[in-house]
């Protein structure tokens, strides 16, 4: 199956979504 | 029953769940198994980056804990423990950093870790933060300690993600030592 990758940078951006909060 | 943790509407799935934990070790009181079980708590699961971070942000970070702390990050349904059928055939890769430098390094590390950087199929388990008196260790821990492609590998991502100094010591030590 596909793995989810993620990179630091996309992770950081997640931070500031409102879902995040 | 705890229910299980998914990604809401929106939101950016992880590959695996985790559960954020944290233990403290009362002064002066041996360790046995039982008291380790007994002082470690379960913060809460997540299931995606934005339930991450939801958790995340609230918690006071390594650095600026006191006394003999750990933050553990796990997959959901790892306990923190050797004795958890996943650890028990396991190690984990330790690296000491002097004061200053564990909510930095721990952060990268988590991080590397939901993102599935460590490309070593489902053979991480887990993560631990441990606060002490003159340093701080920081340590990953995985399943198979006799696979040495996966042991090599994962040393090799965390010198990338951690930015470590070249000269850095690592050690990786199996739970059957540790036991020892």
């Amino acid at each position: 199956g596909t793995r989810i990758i993620y990179d630091r940078k996309f992770l950081l951006d997640c931070r500031n979504s409102p879902l995040a909060r | 029953r705890r229910k299980m943790a998914v990604p809401g509407a929106g939101e950016h799935p992880l590959q695996f769940n985790y559960s954020f934990w944290y233990s403290r070790r009362t002064p002066g009181r041996p360790a046995s198994t039982q008291s380790y079980e007994q002082n470690i708590k379960q913060i809460g699961t997540f299931a995606s980056v934005e339930q991450f971070w939801r958790f995340y942000s609230h918690m006071i970070r390594p650095g600026d804990l006191t006394g003999h702390s750990d933050f553990h990050l796990f997959k959901d349904g790892i306990k923190p423990m050797w004795e958890d059928d996943a650890n028990k055939m396991g190690g984990k890769w330790i690296i000491r950093l002097r004061k200053g430098l564990a909510s930095r390094c721990w952060e990268n590390l988590i991080l590397a870790i939901l993102g599935e950087q460590f490309m070593v199929g489902e053979e991480i388990c887990g993560a631990v933060v441990s606060v002490r008196f003159q340093e701080d260790i920081i340590s990953i821990w995985n399943k198979t300690a006799s696979d040495q492609a996966t042991t090599a590998r994962i040393r090799d991502t965390l010198r990338r993600v951690l930015n470590l100094p070249p000269n850095t010591i690592m050690e990786y030590k199996t739970h059957t030592d540790s036991i020892k």
